[in-house]
């Protein structure tokens, strides 16, 4: 069971993009997916074109069995949505005196045996959530725009880890994913280079900038459902092949 | 003394370039101009070339006496830095009784005098931070990139924006910004078009993708000082003018 957390404080990004398309990519290979949905956005829901009555914050709040909080998306991928209930766990979460940090954690390690791979969007910001996330996976992946402001906010957020994982030793921050990568563009392998320089073999093949991807979540589709021979849905199949290559 | 926000829950529309560029813009005009970053990743310092010692988290907490923590990053624009002491403020607001959403008004109040401008940058998401802005500004300026679930959360922007004003009856969405316009991608025109269904003549003309908006950040200028006669220095050109034609 492998619990990977897509996450970057930096906005825009491609998280919710990167949580989804590889969620799906997982499932279509055969995989048992769940996908978490840890943003008050709810987005990962639109993505989907579904529209779950209930989703993590009840889960955590002992209001619904889990039965009733997971929702049936597509053929092998559950998604246990997010939403403007999730300032409701903010507000319970904070004012814990100890342990809030595995309050998502204690919900979820339940649910483990039920799926082979569990991915988690995270919202924009360094949040209680966020953090949550980071206690309960073993593997964050890091979507990243070939831009300065986002460079730098990797920068910082790998350090932010590094102080989680004196808590939690299994995180590992392993995978980092050049998005919005545009050849057009001389700054794109420029700071694709400096990632390279500073990541290593972390660094996955990146997502191309392709308006296909800002196109599917209108339609409620994947990449692969909207756009199947796009560069979009191309890049998402590596990625997803990229992953499974660990197992 | 105008005091705007810029804000929008959603990750990578271009809040802390129009707040940084804006704030430049209004300066340049010959206006005394407080930027105040209210994001953890301190990204309108980094965009400025600067790197205050203190900031907004310090001025709040009684630290430092106003002067101390205003930074002066150009002629007439004074910053008020954000960065990672911020997350000590959210604790302490969130820890209050009453009266936690009115935190940074009661700490920027006693400057209003010294300023013809106040323009906050905030971070993405609803937190606790984001809606102390919005209890202290009259004026919300929103960037909305043209894409599907960017104008999907401008919509629950909107919504959780009226919640506040039951309770801050002066405060407008008086500006929505289109950001990330591209002539080449036909879907721009087509959400250009939804917005100024939905908004009217709130909706600014766009501000034009342009990647040396994406490369100043690198260097620590505006997009005035690094590239004085691209489209991006035109449109920030442009709004600074509108902004300033409803003194
Ligand atoms: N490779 C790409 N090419 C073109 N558009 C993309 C690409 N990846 C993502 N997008 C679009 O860019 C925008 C930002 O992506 P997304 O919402 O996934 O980022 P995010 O990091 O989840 O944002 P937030 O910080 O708000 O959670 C969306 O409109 C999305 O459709
Ligand atoms: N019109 C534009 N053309 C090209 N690049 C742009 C434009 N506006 C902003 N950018 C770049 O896009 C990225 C996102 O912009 P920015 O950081 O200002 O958004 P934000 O809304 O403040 O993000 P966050 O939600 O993380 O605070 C940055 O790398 C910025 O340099
Ligand atoms: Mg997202
Ligand atoms: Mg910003």
């Amino acid at each position: 069971m492998r619990k990977i957390a897509v996450a970057l404080s930096k906005g825009g990004v491609g998280k919710t993009t990167t949580a989804v398309n590889l969620a799906a990519g997982l499932a279509d290979a055969g995989r048992r997916v769940l996908l978490v949905d840890l943003d008050t956005q709810d987005q990962a829901a639109r993505m989907l074109g579904v529209d779950p009555a209930a989703g993590i914050a009840e889960l955590v709040a002992g209001d619904l069995p889990a039965d009733d909080a997971l929702f049936p998306a597509r053929e092998k991928l559950t998604l246990l949505a997010g939403g403007s209930s999730l300032a409701g766990l903010k507000r319970i979460i904070s004012r814990k005196d100890f342990g809030g940090e595995r309050t998502v954690s204690d919900a979820l390690t339940p649910l483990d045996d039920r799926f082979d791979y569990v991915v988690i969007d995270t919202a924009p910001g360094w949040d209680t959530l966020a953090i949550n996330a980071l206690f309960y996976v073993d593997e964050i992946l890091t979507p990243v725009a070939l831009e300065v402001l986002a460079v730098q906010g990797l920068l910082d957020f790998a350090r932010n880890v590094q102080s989680i994982q004196r808590y939690h030793d299994r995180l590992t921050l392993r995978y980092v994913l050049p998005t919005f990568m545009d050849r057009r563009v001389k700054k794109s392998g420029e700071i694709l280079a400096q990632l390279e320089e500073s990541f290593g073999d972390r660094v996955c093949a990146p997502i191309r900038y392709n308006v296909r991807l800002s196109e599917a979540p209108g339609y409620g589709q994947t990449i692969f459902e909207y756009a199947p021979r796009s560069s979009g849905a191309e890049d998402y199949a590596a990625l997803t092949e990229r992953i499974l290559y660990h197992e």
